[in-house]
């Protein structure tokens, strides 16, 4: 459906907006790594499944979230290291990991290995962007490209909600995908503040900065 | 240890 094509749309533009950023500036300045790093965990877990994808639409998108995920670590890590201040990067990253951990481990939809990963990336992903809201937190500003790529990478999973409503009316099953809609709203949720911030200042022409 | 439970979004 188009909310569910629009989500994953934005969810690719996030990618190529930060691509760009880094390669056209030459520098990862204002990203954070650790939340790169629980991205391509993220890919890694949930797409475990990649031989066995029937939707060549959900295979191809599998492949470009995974390599375009290693080629920003491989940026961010050697080719513009000196760019990145692991001084502003301070959240700690494994309180997240274990949190995924324990409720994957807890609920999954069935005790199998790739369901217990799908369900960890999941609730990895609904908390993956925290280290990068902390650090903009900590600068209090950020560069407009910056700004866009949180926009667009926010829009993502904000998109997927009426996607799930939409699915739940048309389709007879009446499915809900529990796991994925609760953490789905919470990663939505943590961006309220975000989106709230780039409405008021960005998408008036002002610079990125908390108040 | 494949999981079936179909997940068809990304």
């Amino acid at each position: 459906n188009l909310f569910r094509v629009a989500g994953d749309m934005s969810h690719l533009a996030s990618i190529f907006i930060l691509l760009h950023k880094i390669v056209q500036l030459k520098s990862c300045s204002g990203i954070s790594f650790k939340s790169q790093l629980l991205y391509l965990i993220v890919y890694i877990t949930r797409y475990l499944d990649l031989p066995w994808t029937p939707s060549p639409y959900n295979f191809i998108f599998k492949i470009l979230f995974i390599s375009s995920q290693l080629y920003i670590i491989y940026l961010m890590a050697r080719a513009y290291r000196p760019t990145n201040d692991p001084n502003l990067d301070t959240f700690r990253v494994e309180y997240l990991l274990g949190f995924a951990a324990v409720l994957a481990v807890l609920f999954p939809v069935r005790y199998t290995v790739l369901e217990i990963f799908w369900a960890f990336s999941i609730w990895l992903e609904s908390v993956a962007i925290l280290p990068q809201l902390f650090m903009l937190q900590r600068t209090g500003e950020a560069e407009a490209i910056t700004a866009h790529y949180l926009f667009a990478l926010g829009t993502y999973r904000a998109l997927y909600i009426p996607n799930w409503i939409y699915r739940y009316v048309t389709e007879p099953t009446h499915k809900i995908d529990t796991i994925a809609v609760v953490a789905g709203v919470l990663q939505t949720v943590l961006y309220s503040d975000f989106f709230w911030i780039y409405y008021t200042k960005v998408m008036k022409g002002e610079k990125f900065k908390l108040p | 240890w494949r999981g079936d439970a179909g997940h068809d979004e990304l």
